[in-house]
């Protein structure tokens, strides 16, 4: 048994834990807090040529979404970084140096996925830390698969270590979970203690 | 539909351009 | 004890609550609900140069949050409007003539600080009913200390009273929580009764 005072505890602790990003941690890649994207070091956006923008009835431009909202906290269908394939990489600066200990991928849940399926979501990636942002080859701080049946944030620790601190990530996509013309980054953050 | 001419061509147009966004000088205030 | 069908009832109206903008009271000072800062009444903005926005590899502006993020939701890290030192001053636009019955400090959540601290919250406040944009001292409506130590969302009622209504507010702030350079402001309510 368990009184009511006890559920209105354990509903406002899960209520703030999701306040809080709802991962209660803080995210080293996010842009508002510092964090940016290395535009010269990431794969090449792909475009659809879908999404025109008018004014006056005037065709302007197309517009796609640029690999910053993969650092940006709004993940409703469509706000995501595609690149084309199965395979590509971005690289982040971090807000600060830190020593990273764990990373988050988020994709747009299932259930709001227009067409049914998450298809697009990365399956494999690797994180490496790099010394500068001209370093072609960091150091392998984890590799994981996210999973399509899984929840849509999903957390994964750093192995042990590293000793070393770094300000720059790279996240590498080794596969996708199906799709055949582009995956899709909704969200990576990047969870460590500050040097 | 779009009316014709050289201002609506779809030839000149091109992709959003990003507008990038970097650090320079430190974090932000937070 | 309690029953499965009590908890239910007990969650649902948690996440109702906290649908209704966490508070479930009209925010009068909100500015897509009509709202708006008096930009030739607030201190300076804090410069720090350090957000800078390029096109094509061409530097264009440096970018600084604006005293309008102060009357917006987003309260993620960075998404805050910063003056110089520890005192300074806001002047708001109510949506419409109210009685203010209470104000609502908010600050970034301290665990996804990424500094660790928030010693840039404001700490000791005062707000001031103004009869125009122009009236140098208003009616003081309440003097006010944001906990640091609390929780991210605060509530602050006003005195009793007072019988005038007021469409313009001026949120003085008076001391921060240590940070030498500036102080942060995530996000300020007005909440009352419409004349």
């Amino acid at each position: 048994g368990i009184t009511e005072a006890q559920v209105h505890v354990i509903v406002n602790n899960a209520l703030k834990l999701y306040s809080q990003d709802k991962t209660g941690m803080v995210d080293f890649a996010l842009e508002s807090g510092g964090g940016s994207i290395l535009s010269t070091r990431c794969s090449e956006t792909y475009e659809t040529k879908t999404a025109l923008l008018s004014l006056f009835g005037i065709p302007l431009w197309y517009f796609s979404q640029s690999p910053r909202v993969v650092i940006q906290p709004d993940i409703y269908p469509g706000n995501c970084w595609a690149f084309k394939g199965s395979q590509g990489y971005l690289v982040v600066r971090l807000s600060m140096m830190i020593h990273p200990t764990a990373v988050t991928m988020e994709h747009v849940p299932k259930a709001l996925s227009p067409t049914g399926s998450i298809s697009s979501a990365p399956r494999d990636f690797a994180v490496y830390g790099l010394e500068n942002e001209y370093q072609e080859e960091g150091q392998l701080l984890g590799q994981f698969t996210y999973n399509q049946e899984g929840e849509s944030l999903q957390v994964f620790h750093l192995m042990e270590g590293p000793d070393r601190a770094f300000q720059i990530v790279e996240l590498r996509i080794l596969s996708n979970w199906g799709h055949l013309e582009y995956t899709c980054l909704y969200r990576f953050r990047v969870h460590g203690e500050p040097v | 539909s779009m009316s014709s001419g050289p201002c609506c061509s779809h030839a000149r147009l091109s992709r959003t351009p990003y507008l990038v966004l970097s650090y320079v000088n430190g974090p932000p205030p937070v």
